[in-house]
């Protein structure tokens, strides 16, 4: 099982987000 | 002078750049979209389809599991990735920030349930393989 809150999830709306980080 | 002195009693009514000299105003930058105050270069909805469903489910039993994480961190902290989740009657999202190069995570939306937050070697290969199916090589910084 996972760990709360990622145990919540099954129908959760989920973004992936490409992120600057470090700027070069 | 006198041309100078009407357009800024009237202004609008010359049009910039009329009067020699003068420069054009700059144009406005459109705000860049940001994520937890981190530049977003792009991003992505995960669908319902069954490669999507996997990153989610990868992404899930990566962060709902004790045992991805160890106190081998890096003193820096430069996210290359973020995630949010959105429960269905739940406003509140979940939200996760990665930094590969500083190896580690860190959550905002709710309480970190585990006493470490940096990757072990096994879940920076894994966050780095999702990274890598969604946008490619990971550059260095992320």
């Amino acid at each position: 099982a996972r760990t709360a809150p990622f145990d919540e999830m099954d129908k959760a709306q989920v973004t992936v987000l490409r992120l600057q980080g470090q700027e070069p | 002078a006198a041309l100078q002195g009407l357009q800024q009693a009237l202004p609008g009514i010359i049009p910039p750049g009329l009067i020699p000299g003068q420069t054009a105003a700059a144009p406005v930058q459109p705000a860049q979209p940001r994520f937890k105050n981190f530049v977003i270069l792009s991003q992505r909805q995960l669908t319902g389809d069954d490669v999507d469903e996997d990153l989610k489910d990868d992404i899930l039993d990566i962060f709902g599991d004790e045992d991805s994480f160890s106190a081998e961190r890096g003193n820096c902290f430069y996210p290359g990735l973020g995630i949010s989740m959105v429960r269905p009657g739940n406003p509140t999202p979940v939200d996760l920030l990665i930094s590969l190069s500083c190896n580690q995570a860190m959550g905002d939306g709710f309480r970190w349930p585990y006493p470490a937050n940096g990757f072990t070697s096994e879940t920076h290969q894994k966050l780095t393989k999702i990274y890598e199916k969604l946008w490619g090589p990971v550059p260095p910084g992320a």
